[in-house]
């Protein structure tokens, strides 16, 4: 899955996922990343957010939503996704995924487990070409 | 000041924010950004688990989801199980600016794609029937996401039937094994 999330020039902020899903799936089944909430969400008032993962797990905590929410209380792009992947793993201690999130303003984060590292991309006006940004899980 | 505009993507798909950069700095929408960048994996098949020709279902078919929202107008599009079309976030962008709905799914959504002039094309290659033909010839159909059904999923493939049962019998959930090329 690829899960991105932007803001353009005008603070407006989409966000997107596109995915073939788990390998040799029941037939029919889809996973988290079509799902609103799950795979990713947007508000323009905040900023938006992407998972990815275990889909079967992870669409049943809508995480993507969740840090969303907990960027509009307050909290950083990375204790968003932290908060995010932290109630997952309450439930699922051996589920593997991760959140990235990203406000309004440009800050952005990322928060994994049950893997041990987990890289995304970033590119800002701050940066001549892109970066990968590992974080541990 | 705001550090906008700025795109962030998961794993390591650089291809596809770059194409999401060149949007954003020549003044293109977010929405617009996002589109064009995952395009570019569903294009480049980043790793296996974005486009066609990746994660083969159990009949060896591979399936497309997608989802695009906006966050200025909260509106969103979305497709699953979509079949035999390629540009799934693409037909998500569609399902977005073309329709009041929110989410198609499955045959009913590839007949959406082709009336909005998307071609229709089998997603399976020569990769991707390899790895079925490894699962289900070598491997045994393993793994496999069945719980409860006769023959024992754990050894054999299907087809299945339900284990019928005068009391409830409690089976440990095993987890998906997501590494970089098995992902949602």
């Amino acid at each position: 899955t690829i899960g991105m999330v932007a803001v353009d020039s005008n603070g407006d902020v989409a966000a997107g996922t596109s995915t073939n899903g788990a390998k040799y799936k029941i037939p029919g089944r889809v996973g988290d990343s079509p799902i609103p909430g799950a795979g990713a969400y947007a508000d323009n008032e905040v900023g938006g957010a992407a998972a990815t993962g275990d889909g079967d797990i992870m669409l049943r905590f809508l995480p993507s939503f969740l840090a969303v929410e907990e960027m509009r209380r307050g909290a950083s792009p990375t204790e968003a996704a932290q908060t995010a992947v932290k109630r997952i793993a309450a439930h699922y201690p051996d589920f593997m995924g991760a959140v990235i999130a990203l406000t309004k303003t440009g800050q952005y984060g990322a928060a994994c487990h049950g893997i041990p590292t987990f890289p995304f991309v970033v590119q800002d006006k701050t940066r001549n070409v892109f970066e990968i940004i590992t974080v541990k899980c | 000041e705001p550090n906008i505009p700025v795109v962030i993507t998961t794993w390591w798909f650089s291809n596809a924010t770059v194409k999401a950069w060149e949007v954003l700095k020549e003044g293109g929408t977010a929405l617009d950004a996002v589109e064009q960048g995952a395009s570019v994996c569903e294009v480049q098949q980043c790793d296996g688990t974005v486009g066609y020709g990746g994660s083969p279902d159990e009949n060896g078919e591979t399936t497309l989801d997608a989802l695009i929202m906006d966050g200025k107008t909260m509106n969103v599009g979305a497709v699953a199980a979509l079949r035999r079309i390629k540009s799934a976030i693409s037909v998500a962008r569609h399902v977005l600016e073309n329709t009041k709905h929110s989410f198609l799914a499955g045959e009913l959504a590839t007949q959406f794609a082709v009336q909005m002039g998307f071609k229709e094309e089998s997603l399976t290659t020569a990769q991707s029937k390899q790895l079925w033909l490894t699962w289900h010839n070598e491997n045994h159909c393993q793994p496999n996401f069945w719980l409860g059904v006769k023959p024992d999923p754990t050894k054999h493939c299907g087809p299945y039937h339900e284990i019928k049962k005068s009391f409830k019998v409690t089976q440990p959930e095993v987890h998906m094994i997501v590494d970089r090329y098995n992902h949602d």
